[in-house]
């Protein structure tokens, strides 16, 4: 779930 | 959400206005690189594909939808829009940038973090914008007389990735296992190619005369 944590940027 | 990455979306923001506005007031492109444009639609359109699968905020989904909206309207006025599309030099605007599609999607290919469909296109969009700027920059070099507005809109833009490398370090500093080099090194290398801009943006200002990138 860490790499999501990315997918929360533009 | 931090300081730095909330300062980074607003200058991102604030630059794709900027270029909205100009193209809209003055109904003028001149000194802009569709190239580019297009390059950036691309660049949105493979980012944000789940933007219909996964929901974070409505700040998050507003703003993918305004730079999808920009982006795509920017280009579609450049193309097609009767007055636009006269200012737009063709002539100066010959990076073959799809010289750089290509090598960013094999470069996914080979490096991503998941081989997923979603995963492999979002690292080619990383990839794509961290060069997504180098025809406007060639362009910036042969038209020469940089008009306020498109430099400003390039200024702005190299600035967000450089509030995100900021973003990054602290999301590092602060969330545990927050390691992702990918990311990181595309968005290095593409604020360091605005790194001569800024400089010469930087000189013109400070001297208060027209800014003048070398031939």
């Amino acid at each position: 779930c860490l790499q999501e944590s990315l997918k929360d940027e533009l | 959400m931090n300081i730095f990455r909330l300062a980074g979306d607003m200058t991102h923001l604030a630059s794709v206005l900027v270029l909205l506005l100009k193209i809209h007031t003055i109904k003028s492109c001149a000194g802009v690189s569709l190239k580019t444009q297009e390059l950036y639609a691309i660049v949105f359109a493979t980012r944000y594909l789940d933007i219909f699968t996964s929901f974070y905020s409505i700040y998050n989904t507003l703003m993918k939808l305004i730079f999808l909206g920009s982006s795509f309207s920017i280009v579609w006025y450049m193309r097609y829009h009767k007055t636009v599309r006269r200012t737009y030099d063709r002539e100066q605007d010959t990076f073959r940038h799809w010289f750089l599609v290509l090598p960013c999607l094999l470069l996914a290919l080979l490096i991503h973090e998941k081989f997923t469909f979603l995963e492999v296109l979002w690292t080619f969009s990383l990839y794509l914008e961290a060069v997504a700027i180098l025809p406007q920059l060639v362009l910036l070099q042969r038209t020469r007389n940089i008009d306020n507005l498109t430099g400003q809109y390039v200024f702005l833009l190299g600035g967000y990735r450089g509030f995100y490398i900021l973003n990054w370090i602290y999301r590092y500093l602060t969330e545990p296992h927050f390691v992702h080099w990918i990311t990181w090194i595309a968005g290095l290398v593409q604020t360091l190619l605005y790194a001569d801009f800024f400089y010469y943006y930087f000189q013109s200002w400070k001297n208060n005369k027209k800014l003048q990138l070398p031939a």
